[in-house]
């Protein structure tokens, strides 16, 4: 019997930069 | 048929075409099928995260780091001077236009993810916590 293979699932905010401004700003 | 892209140590593999992404609403999407309203919508059902418009005003060769990229964002409301250095392949997603990086081949032949060509004035998908209320902003409960 073939083991079932888990697929990844991946978070939507995981594909977008979080763009904190620094303090600086 | 073409062999599928092999994601390297180094590259995220949520970024390879094919990869399942979870949506905030709990729906499944492949990263290539994904559109703005998908990432706009998450950020409302999940409450903490709130997305900006990020905008590109300046694309050059990293000094600090040979072989990257420097992107130049203005970000949020308030266009906030914010830079990153990055593979140029690494993929950003353009409000109303997709997936797009400084290098389309690279990200096609490491990620099998097509893309169009960042451009300065492109205006990408940011994501940042949403403003927690001051106290005296809190609304006193009934």
């Amino acid at each position: 019997n073939v083991e079932p293979r888990s697929v990844p699932v991946f978070p939507w905010h995981s594909l977008v930069p979080f763009l904190a401004p620094t303090q600086s700003d | 048929s073409s062999l599928a892209p092999v994601p390297a140590p180094c590259n995220p593999s949520h970024f390879m075409k094919g990869a399942i992404i979870q949506l905030a609403t709990g729906e499944l999407k492949r990263v290539e099928d994904l559109q703005t309203q998908d990432f706009v919508r998450s950020a409302e059902v999940s409450g903490g995260l709130k997305i900006d418009s990020s905008m590109v005003v300046d694309i050059r060769a990293s000094q600090q780091r040979p072989g990257l990229v420097s992107l130049h964002f203005n970000v949020g409301e308030q266009q906030s001077k914010v830079t990153i250095d990055v593979p140029p392949e690494h993929p950003f997603f353009v409000f109303g236009q997709g997936w797009s990086s400084c290098s389309p081949e690279r990200t096609a032949q490491l990620y099998g993810l097509a893309c169009h060509h960042l451009q300065v004035g492109d205006v990408c998908v940011s994501i940042t916590l949403q403003q927690q209320l001051q106290p005296q902003q809190q609304k006193q409960p009934q």
